[in-house]
């Protein structure tokens, strides 16, 4: 691929936003631009490359958000799906360009103090989105590299604007096209354009909550026992009272912090205050919440209009549920109560015959479950108290050397280490790995870290 | 093979296409697409996104092609058949 990909000449590069987002509550002006001038600031860290925000109509990297067929043969489509692109360098007039959906819920620093933000598309962009559509405006093409930002695939937050470091993989190749920056930084500026030497401030959001300290009532993720766990869009979703934490895809905990429900599945009653179960229906992937006798349906993260329902719409007794999970293997879901489990197939919206059946057929997996869920690497997991159990493909016999904690091997926990109260207010510094950094503070202003 | 929709299986049809990874279909056959075409292309989505290579849209692959993504290709040998208009 290296040899097809295409390289920027000059070393000075010019970008402006055209448009901004217009429907955004969060994004305001100044935020968009510091938030591009940060994301191109991670490639010209370690390139030769400068860039330079400009007032003119010539800039080489023309910022826009817009949407569906904006004339460019790359149609949006709107909310989900592709979300931007961006044109690779050469002498087309739109070389270098880079295009965001505006149908897509923008946000940067959720106004929840969370970074679970909104459901379509919770990309912060500075953390990922804006890297890797200006990787492709400098002229590096996809790659399947796990480690590397140009993944096609959104992955997630990416940590802290100023502390962001590219993977290897990503610095390799963006090397190959321009070369190492050396010790000494240029400051010539492009002709005929007038710049700015200040970096953007990120200082306009609305309510910048990320440093209020977390409910008194939040649980401790090392020491709970959760109410329900579930695989939701690829992720996993940990729910304990009215907090749950969320993980992406590659397991990674998107914040120590737990969510509030009601912040982010909109529509559960407000005085709701745990729920029992949760899956992604197969077929229509929506969202099934249990508590007691009532079931609520999500389409996305909104509740449906005539919910909540009574759990027997399932053909389950009104004793409530334990669990529920998909398997993978069947594609059934699969509802578990105290020592009995129901097989219910989605897709015919009916419970197959002969169940309820002993949950002993589950070799070594105990009663009374506090949930279940299937993960993308194939296996069915069952959690209980502090502890889970993995059941791997088609078989009904849980792995050996299970069970093993849940807070080790899913939520960053160490040696089952405690979000004591004492090191709460410090859990903004910390990142997912556990390591503390301290406060960033430079020219007068702070900025926060986002991994919170 | 996993259970797949008729709206399943035109959806993963459709992205394989969109993002480089299955030619246009042969204008004399319409919109039909080999079998054998179809599950190289599979195959090729799910090497490129780290997927294990079953060569069938099962839930891993589905899941992946719901993820928010870019628009671009990402099979650049076929960007460049079809012109490369990117570049």
């Amino acid at each position: 691929a290296l040899a097809l990909q295409k390289k920027w000449t000059k070393r000075h590069l010019s970008w402006r936003v055209r448009t901004f987002p217009k429907e955004s509550a969060v994004l305001g002006r100044e935020t968009v631009r510091a938030l591009m001038y940060y994301a191109l600031k991670v490639w010209s860290d370690i390139t030769p490359l400068n860039f330079h925000e400009v007032a003119g109509n010539k800039a080489d990297i023309q910022i826009d958000f817009t949407k569906a067929d904006h004339n460019d043969g790359y149609p949006f489509d709107g909310p989900g799906g592709t979300v931007a692109h961006a044109f690779f360098p050469g002498e087309r007039f739109s070389a270098g360009d880079t295009h965001f959906d505006d149908d897509e819920a923008w946000t940067f620093r959720s106004p929840g103090g969370s970074s679970s933000n909104e459901w379509q598309l919770e990309c912060p962009m500075v953390r990922f989105v804006a890297l890797l559509w200006f990787g492709h405006a400098i002229g590096l093409a996809h790659t399947s590299a796990i480690e590397s930002i140009m993944r096609p695939y959104y992955q997630g937050p990416v940590g802290d604007p100023l502390k962001y470091d590219l993977p290897y993989e990503d610095k390799v190749r963006v090397w190959q096209l321009y070369g190492v920056r050396d010790s000494v930084s240029h400051t010539a500026r492009p002709d005929g354009v007038s710049h700015t030497d200040d970096p953007p401030v990120l200082m306009d959001l609305p309510e910048n909550k990320s440093t209020v300290p977390p409910e008194r009532d939040a649980p401790d993720r090392c020491t709970s026992h959760f109410d329900a766990v579930a695989q939701i869009r690829g992720e996993a979703f940990f729910f304990k009272g009215k907090y749950f934490w969320r993980l992406t895809r590659d397991k990674h905990l998107v914040s120590l912090r737990p969510t509030q429900i009601h912040r982010f599945w909109r529509g559960l009653p407000a005085n709701l205050d745990s729920i029992d179960a949760v899956y992604e229906r197969p077929g229509d992937h929506k969202i099934v919440f249990f508590k007691g006798v009532k079931y609520w349906l999500f389409k996305d993260n909104i509740v449906e209009e005539g919910y909540p329902r009574p759990i027997s719409d399932f053909g389950l007794p009104m004793d409530g549920v334990d669990a529920v999970f998909v398997w993978l293997h069947n594609d059934k879901t699969y509802f578990f109560k105290d020592n009995h489990y129901w097989r219910y197939d989605d897709h015919l919206r009916n419970m197959d015959q002969g169940y309820p059946k002993d949950t002993t057929l589950w070799k070594g997996i105990p009663s009374q479950l506090d949930d279940a869920m299937r993960w993308s690497d194939g296996a069915s997991y069952f959690f209980k108290g502090k502890e889970y159990w993995r059941l791997v493909g088609s078989d009904m016999e849980v792995e050996a050397g299970y069970p093993r904690p849940i807070g080790i091997d899913w939520l960053v926990c160490k040696d089952m280490q405690s979000d004591a109260p004492e090191t709460r207010n410090n859990e903004t510094d910390l990142q997912i790995t556990g390591k503390h950094h301290t406060d960033h503070a430079e020219n007068a202003y702070e900025v926060c870290s986002c991994t919170s | 093979a996993p259970y797949l929709t008729t709206e399943q299986m035109d959806m993963g049809v459709d992205w394989l296409s969109r993002f480089g990874y299955l030619p246009p279909a042969d204008p004399v056959t319409g919109q039909l697409q080999t079998k054998e075409a179809l599950t190289q292309a599979i195959k090729a989505m799910q090497r490129f996104g780290g997927l294990e290579e079953t060569g069938v849209f099962d839930q891993a692959t589905l899941g992946l092609m719901k993820t928010p993504r870019c628009s671009l290709p990402d099979m650049s040998e076929l960007e460049t058949a079809a012109g490369r208009r990117r570049r």
